[in-house]
């Protein structure tokens, strides 16, 4: 049996019904240049002798910034048509955590929850509140509009005109997909 | 979502995870992704990133069985242990995947949909991105 290389990073990007069939090369080729460049970040801390928590939230800050990941700035909509954000990190060194959930104004959520982990004394934040901790350790704060993209902004207007009680995933038929199917009756 | 599990030149493991949740979503519903142990965990020996339908995966607390399954039995692997998480979750109906990085600098990425955007980075500087199912 071969030995498997040695790995020192790995990361995802989200899981669904994501297929060959429904993806243009252009969008397939922009989805692996963002997943490159979070690798590559990442992989830059632990080479300069970073730590592991360091390079996860560096890779996981490209994929954030990045408008084709349900996450940071590709987020998708709630019922409201707003978003609203969750992130989580651990030290597996310390057993340390940090996380928030339902943050609206953080450009960041992983950096937001590592300095849940690193400067307080609790492990999850959520709301309003967590946002007022994140802005007192320097953590970026943006207006909610930052977030808003079109396509997820057409996937909620899809589903509130199907089934306005129906939630998805993040890649359940999204902008993954080329066109509308024609006909959407399914069963 | 997005996540990333890492080792680092001190034998060190971490994990995170992010998102944005589930369109149109009520409530103030919160996923696994920010709750320690359901899609995120890291200790000495693994980390874990977990993506998918949150409900099912706070209800297995996916990301510390694997872990768990880790330090209470020597003699399975980390993919054996990712891959049962996965099949669990399939069993009660979920579906979604997850990262899994052992200190040793094992991968697992095992998931039951369609695809999961997906990428590994080795010690020397080799890059491997995959979207759909092998």
């Amino acid at each position: 049996q071969m030995k498997q290389p040695t790995y020192v990073l790995a990361i995802h990007g989200g899981a669904g019904t994501i297929l060959k069939k429904n993806m243009s090369d252009a969008l397939e080729q922009a989805y692996r240049v963002v997943l490159e460049q979070s690798l590559h970040e990442g992989y830059q801390v632990l080479k300069g002798g970073g730590t592991s928590v360091d390079a996860v939230a560096a890779a996981i800050r490209v994929m954030e910034d990045s408008p084709l990941f349900n996450a940071g700035k590709g987020a998708v909509f709630n019922h409201k048509g707003e978003n609203e954000l969750d992130a989580s990190i651990m030290d597996g060194k310390t057993l340390l955590a940090g996380a928030v959930a339902g943050v609206q104004t953080i450009r960041n959520p992983i950096m937001a929850a590592k300095a849940v982990m690193e400067q307080s004394e609790h492990v999850m934040m959520v709301g309003r509140g967590a946002e007022e901790f994140a802005a007192t350790k320097g953590v970026e704060i943006v207006d909610p509009s930052y977030f808003w993209t079109q396509p997820r902004w057409d996937a909620l207007q899809r589903i509130l005109k199907r089934d306005a009680e129906k939630t998805e995933l993040d890649h359940g038929a999204p902008q993954t997909q080329l066109a509308k199917p024609n006909d959407e009756k399914f069963g | 979502t997005v996540g990333c599990v890492a080792l680092d030149s001190y034998g060190n493991l971490a994990a995170g995870t992010s998102t944005g949740g589930m369109t149109n979503k009520k409530y103030g519903r919160v996923g696994d992704s920010p709750i320690i142990g359901a899609g995120n965990y890291a200790n000495k020996q693994v980390a874990v990133s977990c993506t998918g339908w949150g409900e099912f995966y706070i209800r297995t607390v996916a990301a510390y069985d694997v872990a768990a399954q880790l330090s209470y039995s020597s003699a399975i692997s980390t993919e054996a242990a990712a891959k049962a998480v996965i099949e669990k979750i399939g069993a009660l109906g979920g579906d979604g995947g997850m990262i899994v990085l052992d200190h040793n600098g094992q991968v697992a990425m095992p998931f039951n949909t369609e695809g999961m955007y997906r990428g590994t980075i080795t010690k020397e500087g080799k890059i491997d991105v995959r979207i759909y199912k092998d």
